[in-house]
């Protein structure tokens, strides 16, 4: 009965939480695992393309005149260079010399908010990580501890709302029991969706992501039904491509830059659960769904921060 | 260490060590 | 997802081939459609070594590492006759706010390896911190003739960042120079 699912979903989303209480972001670690620094004195193209290449979106910094971390680079960063690059098109010159040491000026120069930089201790729980990603709106913490020798900060790694919503999926039974529907739950429904058509131009896309602090936009036709998504990740591949030409196409000749083995956009309907959702993500690198209506036309989007938002704090 | 050879003037470098009972292999990516 | 009542599923026009099939016949139908290709996606797998290959003779690559610490500002245990293939560098850590609690003098050891006739391989390795002035390495157990024979662990920081950005800088020298 609707009244059965319901009491079974706060028991489930307990027994989450305090698995989340009990476990630390440590627990969450493969027991091996690499993780990628880039000095800061790098210029910004190289270390897009060691990013493509080793086929991840950020990275922490060292910075080696002071021989501390100097934060994450994002996506942000990228889509910050472009509006520069888009405000001040006689700077190219400096775009192509921009070192990560320069991002910073960057976002003062296209007057920006830097990303607050947040991190957590390892052994500290995965709910007070989690809870500082929501509350700070990033999408991803770097786990700080201090080496016992050097008394130097030193990043552990860095722990995504994707793995960890991942981790969750793969060792809470209860994520099953998440059986009511979408619709009844409200994630992600009251949202003002921004939206784009093929033929909008790009650069108007990236001022949406920048401004909106989202990380993707959908592409609808005509009649509002989803044909596509622009997402934060594509902006790297745009640069790859040549900043000078691309940022004159289109959305949709911008996306002909995706690489083949992209996998797709997710949509699901309000009749969709978060037990399919967590199953999903189990199997898949789910980063969002689209929610539409039985003829595809778009109705909002579910991000990771609204099912980790709705696992911490939801019902 | 661990290195890689010297491509478009960028050079990584690596240490793989323990932490606690988890192995990170460290991987620093500097410009020449 | 495959459970019978779900509805996720992936929209097929977001696949890369169905959306270029989608914008080509815009140019088909002469829309002012620029052709873009996809960035390529071939990651060049990437290939580690273990520390950096020579083929110069011994005595020179030595001399190319003694001229590069020089150059860093390294400083280095006389090497013994035992030992004339090993390098035992102490290294001032600079940079970053300094606290007189943080040890900031690194000792990294530097070992040539011949892999066969006219092939040698310079390894670096992390040996621990010491702190400045006082000479003393944070570690007291010393043997008889002042080498530091360290417990594995005791040297095991867990960050290897300083080591590893000391180490770019000794390869930059080197490469610089040769």
């Amino acid at each position: 009965t609707t009244e059965q699912i319901a009491k079974d979903q706060k028991i489930a989303l307990r027994a989450i939480r305090l698995f989340l209480k009990s476990k630390t972001s440590y627990d969450v670690l493969p027991v091996s695992y690499r993780l990628i620094v880039l000095d800061t004195s790098l210029l910004v193209k190289k270390s897009l393309n060691i990013l493509l290449q080793n086929s991840i979106v950020s990275a922490p910094l060292w910075n080696n005149k002071t021989s501390r971390f100097a934060g994450l680079l994002t996506s942000s960063d990228f889509i910050n260079v472009i509006q520069y690059y888009f405000q001040f098109p006689d700077k190219f010159d400096l775009v192509e010399k921009l070192t990560l040491d320069g991002l910073r000026d960057v976002e003062k120069a296209i007057s920006v908010e830097p990303i607050e930089t947040i991190s957590s201790h390892p052994f500290k729980s995965l709910y007070e990580a989690c809870v500082k990603m929501i509350d700070s709106k990033a999408r991803r913490i770097p786990l700080i501890d201090e080496d016992e020798k050097t008394n130097r900060e030193i990043v552990v790694s860095v722990l995504t709302q994707y793995r960890i919503l991942k981790f969750v999926a793969l060792n809470c039974r209860e994520t099953r029991m998440l059986l009511r529907p979408l619709k009844d739950i409200n994630i992600g429904t009251e949202k003002q969706m921004l939206r784009a058509t093929m033929e909008t131009p790009v650069i108007d896309v990236i001022h949406v992501l920048s401004q909106n602090s989202v990380s993707s936009v959908p592409i609808v036709d005509e009649n509002d039904k989803l044909i596509n998504v622009y997402e934060a990740y594509d902006v790297l591949t745009l640069i790859k491509g040549g900043l000078y030409t691309d940022l004159s196409l289109s959305v949709g000749e911008a996306l002909m830059r995706r690489s083949e083995d992209f996998e797709g956009v997710y949509t699901c309907t309000l009749n969709d659960r978060l037990s399919t959702i967590m199953e999903t993500i189990r199997k898949s690198r789910l980063h969002r769904l689209f929610i539409v209506d039985e003829n595809g036309k778009l109705i909002s989007v579910i991000t990771l921060s609204d099912i980790l938002k709705y696992i911490l704090f939801g019902d | 260490l661990a290195t890689t050879s010297i491509k478009h003037n960028t050079l990584a470098v690596a240490s793989v060590v323990r932490y606690q009972r988890k192995y990170a292999t460290q991987i620093l990516y500097a410009p020449l | 997802s495959s459970s019978p009542n779900s509805t996720i599923a992936i929209l097929p026009s977001s696949l890369p081939q169905i959306h270029r099939a989608y914008m080509m016949s815009k140019i088909q139908q002469n829309q002012a459609v620029q052709k873009v290709n996809p960035i390529s996606t071939k990651k060049s797998k990437t290939r580690w070594h273990f520390g950096i290959r020579s083929r110069s003779y011994p005595l020179d690559v030595m001399g190319e590492i003694y001229r590069a610490l020089k150059n860093l500002g390294a400083e280095w245990v006389k090497p013994s006759e035992e030992e004339l293939w090993t390098i035992r560098v102490r290294w001032k850590y600079g940079g970053g706010v300094k606290s007189d609690v943080e040890p900031d003098l690194m000792r990294m050891v530097i070992q040539l390896f011949q892999l066969e006739p006219n092939n040698y391989l310079v390894d670096f390795k992390f040996d621990g911190w010491e702190s400045n002035g006082k000479g003393k390495s944070d570690d007291n157990t010393k043997d008889d003739n002042g080498q530091h024979d360290v417990e594995e662990d005791e040297i095991s920081s867990f960050s290897a960042y300083p080591f590893l950005h000391l180490s770019t800088q000794l390869i930059l020298e080197l490469a610089v120079n040769s």
